[in-house]
């Protein structure tokens, strides 16, 4: 599913 | 994960303590802008609304829930604490949530990576932490005489921002294809707005003399 975006920071 | 971002996290973490702590142990909140953290906790809220089904880390999630919980804290001693909330400013605490609210809202409607309704309020919460310091900026600016703890509060938070840049810079030096101009450009804005305040702090702390900003 590349509808979601990867958030790895605060 | 690397130092710089675990120290600008941990930095963070201890300007909220810090500013916590002069709440509850003066029972005062004078000098610090209620606007400033409200605006906050909207941006933990918009930005960590995913908390409960994307699960990243333990570390990230430990520390979404901490951010929230104690910004919620603060603005509660501030709104609702029968002795604190009588030391609030409110007179010097003019900023329009509107002026920063608005223009954010239609910049993450424009610019953003996904068109969905999480990531633009997450795009959102990332625009609006640029500028949520701006109401406590102005505020320090109007009362001139910054006492320590909100001096210092202040500087942690810059101090974080600036580490979160070095983080990005050693992430763009040793991970293949890490790219973020959209916070890379909001969090230079961000670091940008707390120069003034740093160069004042600085001269101050190395003359050993109260802060005091200039009209």
């Amino acid at each position: 599913d590349d509808d979601e975006v990867e958030h790895d920071e605060l | 994960m690397n130092l710089f971002r675990f120290a600008g996290d941990i930095l963070h973490l201890l300007s909220i303590l810090v500013l916590l702590l002069k709440i509850h142990a003066t029972k005062s909140c004078a000098g610090i802008s209620l606007k400033t953290q409200e605006l906050y906790l909207a941006v933990f809220i918009t930005r960590y609304l995913d908390l409960f089904w994307n699960f990243h880390s333990l570390y990230n999630s430990v520390f979404k829930v901490v951010y929230i919980g104690t910004t919620s804290m603060i603005v509660w001693y501030m709104r609702r604490h029968r002795n604190v909330k009588l030391t609030y400013d409110r007179d010097h605490d003019t900023f329009r949530y509107l002026f920063l609210v608005a223009p954010c809202a239609v910049l993450s409607l424009l610019i953003n990576a996904r068109y969905n309704l999480f990531e633009i309020l997450w795009t959102f919460s990332i625009y609006l932490e640029a500028v949520a310091i701006l109401p406590q900026l102005v505020l320090l600016q109007r009362t001139k005489n910054v006492d320590n703890l909100t001096g210092n509060y202040v500087f942690l938070l810059g101090l974080y921002r600036a580490f979160y840049i070095l983080n990005w810079v050693y992430r763009f030096a040793t991970e293949p294809g890490y790219s973020a101009w959209l916070v890379w450009i909001s969090g230079l804005i961000q670091t940008g707005l707390y120069l003034d305040f740093f160069y004042y702090y600085v001269q101050a702390w190395k003359q050993s003399k109260k802060l005091q900003l200039p009209s």
